[in-house]
């Protein structure tokens, strides 16, 4: 019997400001994710294990919690602190799977994961080109005119593009039953600098763009919870404001709804490459063999608490999106409000998929063990969300 | 079977050369977070007993985590349970 395909999509500090969630203010127009979310396990309580990039991808990566796989930082490799773990990519590329992966899927570099964790792929890594007039210091947020990106692609265009390359090359295989395919494709956006086609900033108008409703630390907070968003801060159109960073000090009204503007076109924009993937999987007739999931790699603060990035504990970069699309088990839409952890995606893949489910990790030590989860299976909430 | 009733995270933290990290539980009703110190190699744990903050959000009355309950005694019983 011929095994379904997986495709796996991750956008970068997407916070769950999507249609579906109804959480924005205003409501984010993303349609597409909507629609998968429409015919997915739609996880609305799911947290995150650490709200920074190469942590939280490790782990979910994984199945591990930061304290197995050892990494905190954007430095560490976790094969090299934690252990020689077996990653979603790999499991599947073990069991025949054809795995292809493009964009930001582990943290990349050498150091954090030795080039984007080579052995878990079949073929060559595709990362695309990253012009500099899109990713440089000056500016935390531009929309980009479009004669400017026809002629300079924009990178998670690039990558939406490629994406559809590759399932024409894949899907005939994959529909034949010869092999299937685990496609990850990892957008780079909504992260700094807010880069987008500027056609998006119309979705939403100056005037609606409202200021976060908690715009002060909490009363009481401990001082060691704070996080100096140096993320933003980098940027000189923001260090030019001569901000400090510290609690309460937080940036200009104006400043405020522009990024949040910013930050909901992005969102927009990855909503539409998404789209064109999706779209592109229906015509091919891959759809109705193909699990679909989605992520955002953790949640992000937009001024709430005059907060900003991740880097904290609060809700707002711990809640993070997640759907999950089975063929034949989500198709009419699953909506859980249960507390749910990245760390279960990996298990659910595996059981989705239709393999033996992976072993409870040991509670003790498992750094010896390649293969076990720390996470639980999602599949019991696709047959009782409640 | 029982669904899971917490989910956990984690963020660490340099404070004057030590390496903090603040533990984080999130149930239905709070978010419940304490930065304790971590000791990194060889034993990746945390000391529970060094205690540099602690957060409690009662997200029925305050979804925007704008009031830290932790040190409040009509909480406290609440804070135990999560400890």
């Amino acid at each position: 019997k011929s095994r379904k395909n997986i495709l796996f999509l991750v956008a970068d500090d997407m916070r769950p400001d999507l249609g579906v969630y109804r959480s924005g203010d205003p409501v984010i127009h993303t349609p597409n994710l909507d629609a998968l979310a429409g015919k997915s396990l739609l996880l609305k309580k799911a947290y995150v294990q650490q709200a920074y990039c190469s942590p939280s991808r490790t782990s979910l990566l994984t199945g591990r919690r930061p304290d197995t796989t050892h990494v905190y930082d954007l430095i560490h490799y976790f094969r090299k602190s934690g252990g020689n773990f077996t990653t979603i990519p790999q499991y599947f590329k073990d069991r025949g799977y054809n795995s292809i992966g493009m964009g930001k899927i582990f943290h990349p570099g050498q150091k954090a994961s030795d080039f984007d964790d080579p052995i878990s792929w079949s073929r060559p890594y595709f990362h695309p080109d990253e012009n500099e007039a899109y990713r440089g210091r000056s500016h935390s947020w531009r929309a980009v005119s479009k004669d400017e990106y026809n002629d300079k692609p924009l990178p998670d265009i690039q990558l939406a593009n490629k994406a559809i390359e590759v399932l024409r090359q894949v899907g005939p295989a994959a529909k034949r039953g010869e092999q299937p395919f685990f496609l990850a494709v990892g957008f780079y956006k909504p992260h700094l600098p807010f880069v987008f086609p500027e056609e998006f900033l119309s979705l939403y108008p100056p005037e609606n763009i409202n200021l976060p409703k908690n715009g002060y630390i909490p009363a009481h907070m401990p001082p060691i919870a704070w996080s100096k968003y140096w993320e933003l801060l980098i940027y000189k159109d923001i260090s030019e404001l001569q901000v400090s960073g510290q609690p309460n000090t937080s940036l200009p009204r104006d400043v405020v709804r522009s990024l949040r503007r910013a930050y909901y076109s992005s969102i927009s924009y990855i909503d539409n490459e998404v789209g064109r993937v999706l779209q592109e999987l229906k015509m091919l007739g891959l759809e109705d063999n193909t699990i679909v999931s989605f992520l955002g790699d953790h949640g992000w603060q937009l001024g709430e608490h005059g907060e900003w990035c991740k880097h904290t504990n609060f809700e707002d970069a711990l809640h993070a999106p997640m759907m999950i699309h089975v063929p034949g088990i989500t198709d009419r839409g699953i909506i859980t409000e249960r507390l749910t952890e990245f760390v279960d995606l990996f298990p659910t893949l595996v059981e989705s998929a239709g393999f033996t489910p992976l072993s409870l990790c040991s509670e003790v030590n498992s750094t010896q063990t390649i293969l076990c989860r720390e996470g639980t299976s999602l599949m019991p909430l696709m047959k009782n969300p409640t | 079977r029982k669904w899971k009733s917490a989910a956990f995270s984690q963020y660490p933290r340099y404070l004057n050369g030590l390496l903090v990290m603040g533990y984080s539980v999130r149930n239905e009703r709070f978010r419940y977070t304490e930065w304790v110190q971590f000791n990194r190699k060889p034993s990746f744990k945390p000391k529970w007993n060094i205690l540099y903050g602690a957060e409690l959000y009662d997200h029925t009355t305050d979804p925007g985590e704008n009031y830290n309950r932790a040190n409040e005694p009509e909480y406290h019983d609440h804070r135990v349970t999560l400890m």
